[in-house]
């Protein structure tokens, strides 16, 4: 464990705390993707199958509960908490976030480290965490304007995947054995998706101004 | 090999 990858997990689970802090503190998951939260819940559902067979330890596991826990109790307010539901923008919402888990899953067919059940299915998760937040970076060019707590969800969900790529440079040059092509490349792309928005993101903080993304 | 069979990260 380096300080990039804590640091990386620390910043992830900051960005679900801000999240459900926006959720429970204005009761609402407007500017929310319901699409980006069903696919984060699937993600680590798919990437977590070794949570009872396997053990690395306390921390792994208990962060593994944690986001499993928080993926799936933010899926359940936005379809059914009566109050919060009613705030999400379904028609704004429309991504076909099934190409999305399609995709990622013929990939992992072709492209994994073993051909092994569990290991598929964590390529799977691999690419299906890249591209997840395509839906909500959508929604949020289409919602015009962001309200503070959302932007700072993304902006967290973003750096988290930059810090791991330094994480990565890290253990690169010092863990001899390390070769995570898969999990390197996928997260590259990943945080470029985040390209655009950190630059909106640093403007609205620069100019102290709403954050808006152009349509 | 020993680090693709545990997957360490998160």
């Amino acid at each position: 464990m380096n300080i990039f990858r804590f640091a990386g997990d620390m910043t992830h689970l900051i960005s679900i705390l801000v999240l459900l802090l926006k959720i429970y503190a204005t009761k609402s998951c407007s500017g929310i993707s319901l699409k980006t939260q069903e696919l984060y819940a699937l993600v680590f559902l798919t990437r977590y199958l070794d949570l009872f067979t396997g053990f690395i330890s306390i921390y792994n596991t208990v962060m593994k509960l944690i986001f499993i826990a928080s993926s799936l109790a933010i899926v359940w307010c936005m379809r059914v908490h009566p109050i919060v539901r009613r705030s999400y923008d379904k028609d704004l919402d429309t991504f076909r976030h099934y190409f999305l888990v399609a995709a990622s899953f013929i990939l992992a067919l072709l492209l994994y480290e073993k051909f092994a059940f569990k290991e598929i299915f964590w390529a799977f998760s691999i690419y299906l965490e890249a591209i997840a937040i395509l839906p909500q970076l959508v929604l949020l060019q289409r919602s015009g304007n962001v309200d503070n707590l959302t932007g700072h969800y993304v902006f967290f969900l973003g750096a988290y995947r930059a810090l791991y790529i330094l994480n990565w440079i890290y253990r690169y040059f010092t863990d001899i054995h390390f070769s995570r092509w898969i999990a390197c490349v996928s997260g590259l792309v990943q945080t470029a998706l985040y390209a655009d928005f950190f630059y909106y993101y640093y403007i609205s903080w620069r100019n102290n101004a709403k954050l808006k993304l152009p349509a | 090999k020993a680090d693709s069979e545990a997957k360490d990260e998160l």
